[in-house]
């Protein structure tokens, strides 16, 4: 494992934890996508089917069942925990499911390595992670005031991909045989969904402002 | 598919 898989990880954990901190601490999980929340928890339960069947290292594992236990919980606290749901941005909160994840499903079945149900799935999780962010960054969008919880966990997101793709660089050099094309295109898609927001998250740090995304 | 490397990623 290289350094910038490992920060990459350790960024994606705490951008897991910053928005549990929000939840669990604060109770609140305003500015918060339900939507997006729902899709990661998908994309996790396709992408970890061979968890149990596959040990790759007790690393590996732990964080398989960390993203598995943190995306569905959090998912739970939105949507079944009293005080948590009450600040739920529900009206604002509109994108489709469907509209994201059949597009997906799609794709998978037509490109992907192997056609078994378990790679038909694990790349279908590629190409939903891709864009499951997606409802996430139209709520921002209609959110007029970003509070800085949300602000970071998205941030610290964006920045696990961007460490994913140098990840993907380093290990191309490093190691033989190491071309993914369907990761490589889904993860440069995923992080240039970032771009925008990246732009204003850092003009809002620079000048010392409130995180504001123009509509 | 578990013989791929990638694989041993998050």
């Amino acid at each position: 494992m290289n350094i910038f898989r490992l920060a990459g990880d350790m960024t994606h954990l705490a951008s897991v934890l910053v928005l549990l901190l929000k939840i669990h601490t604060i109770k609140s999980c305003a500015g918060i996508s339900l939507k997006t929340q729902e899709l990661y928890a998908l994309v996790f339960a396709t992408r970890y089917l061979d968890i149990f069947t596959n040990y790759i290292s007790f690393y590996n594992t732990i964080m398989k069942l960390i993203f598995l236990g943190s995306s569905f919980s959090i998912v739970w606290y939105i949507k079944r925990h009293k005080i948590v749901h009450r600040s739920y941005d529900k009206d604002q909160d509109t994108f489709r499911h469907w509209f994201i994840v059949l597009p997906c499903l799609v794709l998978a079945l037509l490109i992907n390595e192997r056609f078994t149900f378990k790679e038909v799935m694990w790349t279908f999780s590629l190409y939903l992670e891709a864009v499951a962010i997606l409802p996430q960054l139209v709520l921002l969008q209609r959110t007029r005031n970003i509070d800085n919880l949300t602000g970071q966990y998205v941030f610290l997101l964006g920045a696990y991909r961007a460490l994913y793709i140098l990840n993907w660089i380093y290990r191309y050099f490093t190691e033989d045989h190491y071309i993914h094309w369907i990761t490589w295109i889904a993860g440069l898609v995923q992080t240039l969904l970032y771009a925008d927001f990246f732009y204003y998250y850092f003009q809002s740090w620079k000048n010392n402002a409130k995180l504001e995304l123009p509509a | 598919s578990s013989d791929k490397d990638v694989k041993d990623e998050l």
